[in-house]
Formats: structure tokens, sequence, C-alpha cells
């Protein structure tokens, strides 16, 4: 922390994006923006509203050489940005130096979200940090993984040290952590899924805390956290699934359901269950596929199914059905379901079964981790 | 110049380390103290708080690795020291 130990009197926060950098589209520094906020508040009882006139907490700006505050930046290279530890005025706010290239990956360019995390950082009262793991670590990492990326320790235990932890955290004071699952295996003959779905052409494997992304042209699947992705979506999700026309992914557990878009989580969720038509007694949702051809959304609950017009954004009447009376062969309960070439494929534990919906019968019988080639 | 300080060409690489750590290790400064006497005590110290800091080979020297390390591209915070 800061000399002093400047932080917070207060867990909700507003932030302002003052003015934008011309490097990026101004969606894209929202949600850089957005996501390096909920980095911290992942781990925090921190909240974040944003602020669109007036003075914000912290107020975000681009600017160039001398701008206002006796630490002038000095062109491309070298100081990307600087942030200022808690407090009134100045204090508090983080200012990008325009002069960099800022990008939203990390092949070409500064990665804005990167540099938004670790000044946000700065903004809630963290100094630099000498761990060279640490997202305060003060030197820019170009080869950082984005789709790895997660804070260190030394980074979750400098923030906590301040405020506290995420009370509904693992690390929250007086609630017993459970025990960390272990890292699903891929070739596991006894491998379940949470949920399955396609996304832009991938497949996605969800489990636990993770999922595996199977391109259809490669062999090897990628292994990743959900976080390090989407931080502010759940960990053992109950079903997700693809709306290819939106381009957006539902991801669902328990009553509330999120929509991502490629990296990027949508405001305005997570929603509960019910807007979209479910009575109150369904408490969650099994599994869910997209028909994208009909425009229908099917949603697997124990052993029936309703159907979504995605069309009308309404559920149809004369549901819920029987799942087996209608999609025969599929009679165990569904952990997960999605398309692929023109067939469903239904997991139920560590069987999945290929299913023809025109017609109407179950062509194999496979493992659930048939896609891995293991 | 003294005998022992920079040649022309490494001007441009003193003026670096000696912004470095004027900016972010609170070296006090003072061109002339750093430019004349770059093996002097408060600035070899610097340049090893500085590496202990960066997870670098504490030698002391402006090594390879400190200097591209130096050169990379950073946050404008101080590292250590006294701020405002």
């Amino acid at each position: 922390t800061f000399p002093g130990t400047p932080k917070w009197q207060k867990n909700h926060l507003t932030y302002r994006i003052v003015n934008y950098t011309p490097d990026l589209p101004r969606q894209v520094v929202d949600s850089a923006i957005e996501k390096a906020l909920r980095v911290w508040a992942e781990v925090t009882p921190l909240t974040f509203s944003r602020m669109y006139e007036g003075e914000a907490d912290i107020m975000i700006s681009f600017a160039v050489r001398e701008h206002g505050d006796f630490s002038p930046f000095d062109g491309p290279g070298m100081v990307l940005a600087h942030a200022y530890a808690p407090g009134p005025g100045i204090n508090g706010d983080a200012h990008f130096d325009d002069d960099e290239r800022w990008a939203d990956d990390t092949r070409v360019g500064t990665n804005l979200f990167l540099v938004a995390a670790h000044e946000l950082g700065h903004s809630l009262g963290l100094f630099h940090s000498a761990n060279s793991e640490a997202l305060m670590f003060p030197v820019y990492k170009s080869f950082t993984d984005l789709a790895t990326f997660r804070l260190s320790q030394d980074d979750v235990n400098g923030i906590q040290s301040l405020y506290g932890p995420s009370l509904s955290s693992p690390e929250a004071p007086r609630v017993p952590s459970p025990p960390e699952p272990a890292t699903p295996a891929k070739c596991d003959p006894a491998l379940s899924f949470d949920a399955v779905c396609t996304l832009r052409g991938e497949i996605l494997f969800f489990k636990d805390r993770h999922f595996w992304r199977q391109s259809l042209r490669t062999t090897e699947p990628g292994f990743y956290l959900i976080s390090s992705f989407w931080p502010s979506l759940p960990s053992s999700i109950d079903a997700a699934y693809e709306v290819a026309s939106r381009d957006t992914v539902f991801i669902f557990k328990g009553r509330q359901f999120w929509a991502i878009r490629g990296h990027e989580a949508q405001a305005g969720y997570p929603r509960s269950i019910h807007t979209l038509g479910f009575p109150a007694t369904v408490e969650k949702i099994d599994a869910a596929i997209s028909d994208k051809e009909k425009k229908k959304t099917y949603f697997f609950v124990e052993d029936k199914y309703w159907r979504f017009d995605e069309k009308r954004q309404s559920m149809e009447p004369g549901f819920p059905k029987k799942i087996a009376e209608h999609f025969p062969g599929v009679d165990s309960k569904v952990d997960a379901v999605f398309e692929q070439f023109g067939f469903y494929y239904f997991f139920s534990g560590s069987s999945q079964l290929e299913f023809d919906p025109n017609a109407k019968k179950v062509t194999h019988i496979l493992k659930s981790n048939s896609w891995f080639h293991c | 110049y003294p005998l022992d300080g920079p040649s022309r060409g490494e001007e441009g690489s003193m003026d670096l380390v000696q912004h470095y750590l004027e900016n972010y290790y609170n070296l006090e400064k003072d061109a002339k103290q750093f430019i004349k006497r770059k093996d002097s005590s408060p600035v070899v110290k610097k340049i090893q708080e500085m590496q202990k800091f960066l997870g670098l080979e504490v030698t002391g020297k402006l090594d390879s690795d400190t200097m591209r390390m130096m050169g990379r591209p950073r946050c404008g915070v101080p590292d250590v020291g006294h701020f405002t």
C-alpha cells in the first residue's frame, strides 16, 4: 500500500470516463474499464457505478505530455499511465498516456485492460509490488495471456488488507471455505460436464471453475478458468447456449442468467430466469440449446422441456413437455446439450447421445469427452 | 568529463538511468552527482535497490539485463520513496 495507507472510507465508488483515446472504439474502452474494475470488485466488497458528468471518485482520462498534474507524460513508450492514491480531488484518478497505441489485445500496442487494472489498483490504494507475477508489478508485460489472466495472491492480499474479502468469496471471514475442486482431467472416463455450448464456431465445455475450448481445427482443447475470460460469471454453471444470430451466449446458474459476447459480459445482467417465462417453481435450468434454423431455444429441466421463441422473445404455450416423448432415447437427466453438424449432443454423466432431430432418434452413444480425442 | 565518465555514446543511456532512478527510486535530482560519479555509493545503492525491486541480479552495475528492464514500458507511479 502507499505510505500512510490511504484507502477509500466507503465501499461504493463512482468512476467517470472523462474522454476517450482515438485508438479504440468507445465501447471497447468502456468495456476494458468495466472489466478492470471487476477484477478488484471480485475479491473485495467494493462496488462501482459509472457517472457521466460531475466529479466521480475515480476520474479516468487520456492525455499527452503535460496535462495539468505536474507529472507530464513522455510521448510513445516508457510511461504508459499513472494514477493517484485514494482521496479527494485528483486523488483516485487514473491518467493514460495517449501517445501510446492502446489496444484490446496483446499482440500489437499496449493492452488497455491490463494497464487499467493496474492503475485502478493504485486508485484503490495499492502501491507497486516487487512480485513480478503481480498485476501491481510496475513493468508492463506484453506477453500476458488475457485468457489466463487473474490476480496474483500478492494483489489479492494487498487489496484485501485494505478492504477485506468479497462477502461472497471463499476468503470471507467466518464462512468455512469449501474444498477447492480438483482440476478435472479431460480424458477421465468418468468426466461429466456442467454445460456445453458453441461460441463463434468453437465448443465450450464447462466444468466447475474451468472450461475447455475446443476448436474443430485443432485436436488439443484449451483449458481455462471461467473467471479469466468473464470475471463476473459464476463457477459451476447449470446451462449455456449460443444464439448465433445475436452473437451472444447465455449462461445459467440457479435462478439467474448472464449474457456474454466474446470476451465481454453484457450490461443489464444477471436477470431472473423467470423473465423468460418460467413458472416460479423452476429454480434452475439443467441444459439449453438454441436451434438456429427454427429460431427456437429448448430448455431442459428435470424430465421436461420448454421451448422459447427467439423471434417473439417469449415462451411458447403448451409447454413443458416430457423430454422422452419428443426426444426418444433421451431418458436420463440432461446435464448439457449443444448442436453440431445438425445433430444434438446430449450429455448425461459420462455418457453422450448423438440425436438426429429430423429422424427423431439417437444415432450414436459416445463418451462425454469424445470431442477431446482422448 | 572525467576519465571514468560516460562516453558521448553512453550519454543517452545515462540520462535514462538517471531519470529512472530519480523518478522511481527517489534519487536526489543532482545531475552532476550522477554523471560525474556513477560509481558513487548513493547511485550504486539506488541501482541495487532498483535491481532488487525488479527481481534482477543485484550487482549495483548497469548490466544489459538492468538496462533492458529500464527500457520497458511501465507505470509512471514511483516504485519507492516519497511522492505526492
